[in-house]
């Protein structure tokens, strides 16, 4: 028997915006420990890697880890007929070929409940290296969305360079090029608002505006976004979700011809 | 020119 439910189905709802663009379909693993997902996309450009921490529910029960391969597109079907405030669970029997899920107003007038069926996807799963990251950058996720969704207006892709005085996000096309410089802030309110660098080496890696663009789908979740890079690896995207997990997108670099 | 890397490349299969 899996159970679990979620006092804001608004966070499932974001959850699914930010990753439906990227795969069609998944397999949501369920152990005690909570909810994972890893999936890359047709063209193994990209790879989604989701946590959902058992913690982060108001109940949480899983008995047998359980695999459900799901329909994206259905399952956002399913969540549009819920508001963001309403609680929800989400049920399943063990071996079970649907998921169930169930939503209920706060005042609990109005309850619904909504049957879907299950996938057997094949799925593989991939190793991800431990890697010591020369840059990590961290920055408000509002202020990472605008600079890809400026910068690709002039081209497919977009160069991430970055060193201690800085980073700085460069594009070039058929119009013209753009670059805009961000520094380390010095001084400023919240945490969230300010833009910190730790680097051990200078990094310099071109990305795909078109991916960037769609990891920024994730910004309702998270004031704060976090990439990591080391030179000739995948660029890695964090958000992280308040009190449930995170959510990382991995981005191969593109390679001088 | 650039070409679009693949992550087949950096991670394995378990």
């Amino acid at each position: 028997m899996f159970e679990a439910r979620l006092l804001k189905s608004g966070q499932l709802k974001k959850i699914l915006e930010a990753i439906k663009e990227l795969l069609k379909e998944a397999t949501f693993d369920c152990s005690d420990s909570g909810i994972q997902l890893q999936a890359m996309d047709d063209a193994h450009v990209s790879l989604v890697s989701m946590c959902l921490k058992s913690t982060g529910f108001d109940k949480f029960r899983c008995d047998r880890n359980l695999s459900m391969g799901i329909n994206l597109e259905s399952m956002v079907k399913i969540m549009k007929c819920c508001s963001n405030d309403d609680i929800m669970t989400i049920k399943a029997q063990d071996n079970a070929d649907t998921l169930t899920i169930m939503f209920e107003t706060k005042n609990q007038e109005k309850m619904s409940d909504y049957e879907m069926k299950l996938m057997n996807l094949d799925q593989e799963h991939l190793g991800i290296p431990e890697t010591n990251y020369s840059c990590i950058i961290k920055m408000p996720s509002s202020e990472f969305a605008r600079i890809c969704r400026d910068l690709s207006q002039f081209g497919d892709s977009l160069v991430i360079a970055c060193t201690k005085e800085g980073v700085k996000f460069s594009t070039s096309g058929d119009i013209g090029s753009a670059n805009v410089k961000l520094s380390q802030t010095s001084t400023f309110d919240k945490e969230e608002e300010g833009v910190t660098i730790e680097m051990t080496q200078a990094v310099c890696l071109t990305f795909a505006c078109r991916y960037l663009n769609l990891f920024c789908k994730a910004t309702p979740l998270s004031t704060q976004v976090i990439l990591s890079m080391s030179g000739d690896v995948p660029l890695v995207v964090e958000y992280q979700i308040e009190e449930l997990g995170c959510i990382r997108y991995y981005l191969a670099p593109k390679i001088e011809e | 020119g650039t070409t679009q890397g693949r992550l087949d490349s950096f991670f394995t299969v378990i």
